[in-house]
């Protein structure tokens, strides 16, 4: 579960940062 | 974030370390050419990070986003940065100019390191530039011809040869 947790909070992560850098492109 | 934290790259995202010393290159000259130069680097990296996910990417990824955020934020009154087709417009000039100079001394049979920099260079431009979407049929081509230039001269250079 550990690990799960780990892989979850790392793509959420990733997510966050495409979110950022699509914002970036929109501003 | 100094440049040079920007440059401590993880071992599996180096393949972006070409657009940020090229970002590098052009932050004082043409910082909307930097922008999207750290900009493609960052698109390229997490498509990178998406198959080997690490600790040192992460913090690398993050220091990279606050550099293009705070570029952003400093462009803010940029025309150019504003409008995507004229950023577009912009980094297509930027990358041309810098191919034609490489291609004439090409043609004048003048090899020399600016030269072979220069198709380098370009060739990494036109990279930057499927930030944009996909490259025209045309910029594809000269694209392929840039860095098919670097590897011909650099051998030709490896073998005592002279470029024809």
């Amino acid at each position: 579960t550990t690990a799960l947790a780990g892989a979850s909070a790392a793509s959420m992560e990733q997510d966050e940062l495409s979110q950022r850098l699509q914002q970036l492109r929109n501003q | 974030m100094a440049n040079s934290g920007e440059l401590e790259i993880p071992p599996k995202l180096k393949a972006v370390r070409p657009y940020l010393l090229l970002a590098r290159d052009h932050d004082k000259r043409d910082p909307v050419v930097a922008f999207f130069c750290r900009h493609y680097a960052m698109e390229t990296a997490l498509a990178l990070d998406k198959q080997d996910k690490s600790p040192d990417n992460k913090i690398f990824l993050s220091g990279l986003m606050d550099r293009l955020e705070k570029s952003k934020e400093d462009l803010r009154s940029d025309e150019i940065l504003s409008n995507e087709l004229a950023s577009q417009a912009h980094v297509e000039t930027c990358a041309s100019k810098i191919f034609v100079y490489a291609d004439n001394e090409d043609r004048a049979g003048r090899f020399h390191k600016a030269m072979l920099k220069s198709f380098y260079k370009s060739g990494l431009l036109f990279d930057v530039m499927q930030t944009f979407g996909e490259l025209s049929e045309d910029l594809q081509k000269t694209r392929k011809y840039a860095k098919w230039k670097v590897t011909y001269i650099t051998g030709c250079q490896k073998r005592g040869e002279t470029p024809h």
